[in-house]
């Protein structure tokens, strides 16, 4: 779990790096990232009020502010906003967030705003990523840092998987299919762009994905 | 009734 939260917080930082050092955020989709912020704030709308480490706390608070301030630096920045591929960033978002709302009214723990909220992250997360790939996919050159970014967010769940099957062998009544079946899930979508990924790290060449 | 592992992840 701790190389999991390490993974997503390293690709959060490299994706801040990329934007900072180069000034620049072609190939990054906005709206994966206003998709992140949802499903932070979503998520951790129990930060205030049930309490379960310093650790918890602080990765929380983190990750509501980074995204934040990618968003914030894609949309205002004077230089960074003009580099944002707008027509290319496309993707329907709304085909991802309220088929994720409806499926967590209906499909829940229970029957609480909290937790139907808390639901809707965990569904909404993993499809989150997706006009990010569709993105990639249409730009020719993709910088290693956008390619490392995506590669470490999608790491990321995938070593949750372990985490939770480590969990399930050693903690009695450890049971969240929820959360399993979206995590599988979310890894799954990746597999596709960890093939090319890995592909062209072996060939020392930049990524490109077939369309 | 809430499980003590529950939403302890991130």
């Amino acid at each position: 779990r701790e190389a999991g939260d390490m993974t997503h917080l390293f690709s959060i930082i490299v994706l801040l790096l990329k934007i900072n050092a180069t000034k620049s955020c072609s190939g990054v989709s906005l709206k994966t990232q206003e998709l992140y912020l949802l499903v932070f704030v979503t998520r951790y709308l129990d930060l205030f009020q049930s309490y379960i480490s310093l650790y918890n706390s602080c990765m929380k608070f983190i990750f509501i502010v980074s995204s934040g301030c990618i968003i914030g630096y894609m949309r205002k920045h004077k230089v960074v906003s003009q580099t944002y591929d707008a027509e290319q960033d496309t993707f329907r978002v709304a085909f991802l967030v309220w088929p994720s709302f409806l499926l967590a009214a209906v499909i829940n723990q229970k029957l609480s705003v909290m937790e139907i909220l808390w639901t809707f992250s965990i569904y909404l997360e993993s499809v989150a990523i997706l006009p990010q790939l569709v993105l990639l996919q249409r730009t020719k050159n993709v910088d290693n840092l956008t390619s490392n970014y995506v590669f470490l967010l999608g790491s990321y769940r995938g070593l949750y998987l372990l985490n939770w099957i480590y969990r399930c062998l050693t903690e009695e009544g450890y049971r969240q299919w929820i959360v399993w079946i979206s995590g599988l899930l979310q890894t799954a979508i990746y597999c596709d762009f960890f093939y090319y990924y890995l592909k062209s790290w072996r060939k020392n060449e930049r990524l490109s994905l077939p369309s | 009734r809430r499980k003590s592992w529950d939403h302890d992840e991130l």
